[in-house]
């Protein structure tokens, strides 16, 4: 699974997922990365999400959403909600992780699996590359 | 408050005795081309959601990701694809899954979301409005790799063990193998 968030000049946010799925797939599962709101959500009042891992649990915690409530209704911010959401993800048994950026340009980018691919870039194009 | 994208290529076991340093250095060129694809987009002044799709693109064209050209094998021996996008100013959003002749289906998510009035569309019918949409149709063998079928065979071998073992199906949270997340 890909995924990227993006902040323009205007001020607006976008997500978005991409997947092959799951190895030995059957009976045509489709996992969280197509279903909006769970791996892919994204708001100007909050933020930009895209999720990867166990995507049953993603779909029945309904990660991004959430991640995007927390900050509207309780005033969390984009880091406090992501490591609540992934948290409540691991309550449950399940496992993965996601990236989050809101309007300001604060990133977030929790994961609870042994290692997860992620990028960032700034606003003056510094690049930083993480694997574990 | 300074960054303007964040991207992934996917969660798992990523162990770093398997982690060569000729493998790392392909992961952190793939990341870096994917993110300075998107800033180019910001830069230009383009829209967030072209840049979302600029770098999901090159993370879709490299057979290192699971995504795209790198995908997973089902159960089957086919390539099922599925992707989403959204706009976080007019809340639109579209997206395609089970898709297996879509070359990038992100671009078939933004054409759902431009150029229909629906949200999802799934398999076949997704692959009909893809194609009226002129994106790029492939043959289901473009998104053939040789590391990925092993990876199909070696989690089907396992499987045949777990199935002889008696506990063929794992309930949630009793260790799962994450082989899945390719």
């Amino acid at each position: 699974t890909v995924g990227a968030v993006a902040l323009d000049k205007d001020g607006n946010l976008a997500a978005g997922t991409s997947t092959g799925g799951m190895t030995n797939k059957k009976f045509g599962r489709v996992g969280d990365s197509p279903i909006i709101g769970a791996g892919t959500y994204a708001n100007n009042k909050t933020a930009a999400v895209s999720g990867t891992g166990w995507g049953e649990f993603f779909i029945r915690n309904v990660v991004a959403y959430d991640l995007s409530a927390l900050m509207e209704y309780k005033g969390l911010t984009v880091r406090d909600a992501g490591e609540q959401v992934i948290k409540k993800v691991g309550a449950m048994g399940g496992d993965g992780g996601l990236i989050a950026l809101d309007q300001k340009g604060n990133a977030a980018m929790p994961f609870n699996t042994a290692g997860m691919y992620r990028g960032t870039i700034t606003k003056d194009g510094t690049i930083e590359i993480y694997i574990y | 408050g300074q960054y303007v994208m964040v991207i992934h290529g996917g969660a798992g076991t990523i162990l770093r005795s398997s982690m060569t340093p000729e493998k790392e250095k392909a992961y952190r060129t793939a990341l870096e081309a994917a993110l300075k694809a998107g800033y180019q987009k910001i830069n230009a002044g383009s829209s967030s959601l072209d840049a979302v799709q600029a770098a999901i693109t090159m993370l879709e064209d490299n057979p290192l990701f699971n995504a795209g050209k790198g995908a997973v094998f089902t159960h089957d021996g086919k390539n099922e694809l599925d992707a989403a996008i959204m706009d976080g100013k007019s809340l639109k959003a579209g997206a395609v899954a089970g898709v297996t002749v879509i070359k990038n289906p992100i671009m078939a998510a933004r054409a759902v979301m431009e150029r229909s009035e629906h949200v999802m569309l799934i398999g076949k019918g997704a692959e009909q409005f893809a194609k009226e949409c002129g994106l790029t149709i492939v043959d289901p063998k473009y998104f053939y790799t040789e590391d990925r079928w092993k990876g199909l065979q070696k989690a089907i071998e396992e499987e045949a063990e777990k199935n002889k073992r008696g506990n063929g199906y794992n309930p949630p949270g009793t260790g799962y193998p994450d082989y899945k997340f390719g």
